[in-house]
């Protein structure tokens, strides 16, 4: 592992919680004044009897939009535009999904199992006509489990960058660069829960979200690519450029 | 580089 002093830690610390804030979608000040309202049975009807395609393309537009803040956030991480161009591309193809549903537990309500979606809180239920249940609950079950470790933006912002870091993605051209990179990530994380006096288990718990987070991002590659063999010109036309360009 | 234009272009924009 690097030799970090003290005082670089800190500052990575702030310079990646600082990107966090600046770019996380909503502060949470926002979130309580959305006052957790849910949405209402019709409305559920509503989504629910909405043809699969256009929920389908719905949900890509909402993913599509949180990726880019995530884009953003990468941005702003210590060390990551100093990386080969191949390489961010690398990194931000197979983990700014990851780091959307880390990101979710900031606006997931546990006790009512409802996320913030399209203007208000959500259940699994809303998205009924995706026909991707098995999906839907296993996503709202890593999101509950996310929020019962009870992270401090602090803490959430370091693993999101770190998950964003991970140095065993495939085509990557500097390694060891990332590698690097991420060590210093984690010692970062390392140090907060420290200071934050958790638990020596937390950082095991997260190691284990990491490949709860991969199993995730590769069901939702399989389930793309069943909606995409039965309707290959609603992804074509109407999917988001970006959307398609990272999981195309 | 073609096949990730838009990914490109978000990473050249100077951040905000």
């Amino acid at each position: 592992p690097p030799t970090v002093s003290m005082a670089e830690l800190d500052h990575l610390v702030q310079i990646i919680s600082k990107s966090h804030l600046e770019t996380c979608q909503y502060l949470r000040e926002e979130l309580q004044q959305m006052s957790w309202q849910n949405f209402l049975q019709d409305e559920v009807e509503r989504y629910q009897s909405k043809p699969r395609e256009v929920m389908w393309q719905l949900c890509a537009v909402k993913i599509t939009e949180a990726i880019q803040y995530v884009v953003e956030f990468a941005k702003r991480i210590d060390g990551f535009m100093d990386l080969c161009q191949n390489d961010q591309i690398v990194l931000l193809k197979a983990g700014s999904l990851e780091v959307v549903f880390v990101r979710m537990c900031r606006v997931f309500d546990s006790q009512n199992n409802t996320v913030y979606f399209d203007g208000k809180f959500a259940g699994p239920d809303v998205f009924k006509a995706l026909g991707c249940d098995d999906l839907i609950t296993s996503v709202f079950d890593f999101a509950k489990s996310m929020c019962s470790l009870h992270l401090t933006e602090d803490e959430l912002a370091l693993f999101s960058a770190f998950v964003l870091l991970s140095a065993d993605r495939s085509w990557l051209q500097e390694k060891l660069q990332v590698e690097k990179l991420q060590q210093k990530i984690q010692l970062a994380l390392q140090h907060v829960l420290q200071k934050n006096q958790r638990e020596d288990g937390v950082l095991n718990k997260l190691r284990c979200k990491v490949s709860a987070l991969r199993s995730l991002c590769s069901r939702h590659t399989e389930k793309l690519s069943a909606f995409r063999a039965i309707y290959p010109d609603i992804v074509r036309t109407h999917f988001p450029p970006l959307y398609k360009e990272l999981f195309g | 580089k073609e096949k990730h234009k838009i990914l490109h272009q978000l990473l050249q924009n100077s951040t905000s």
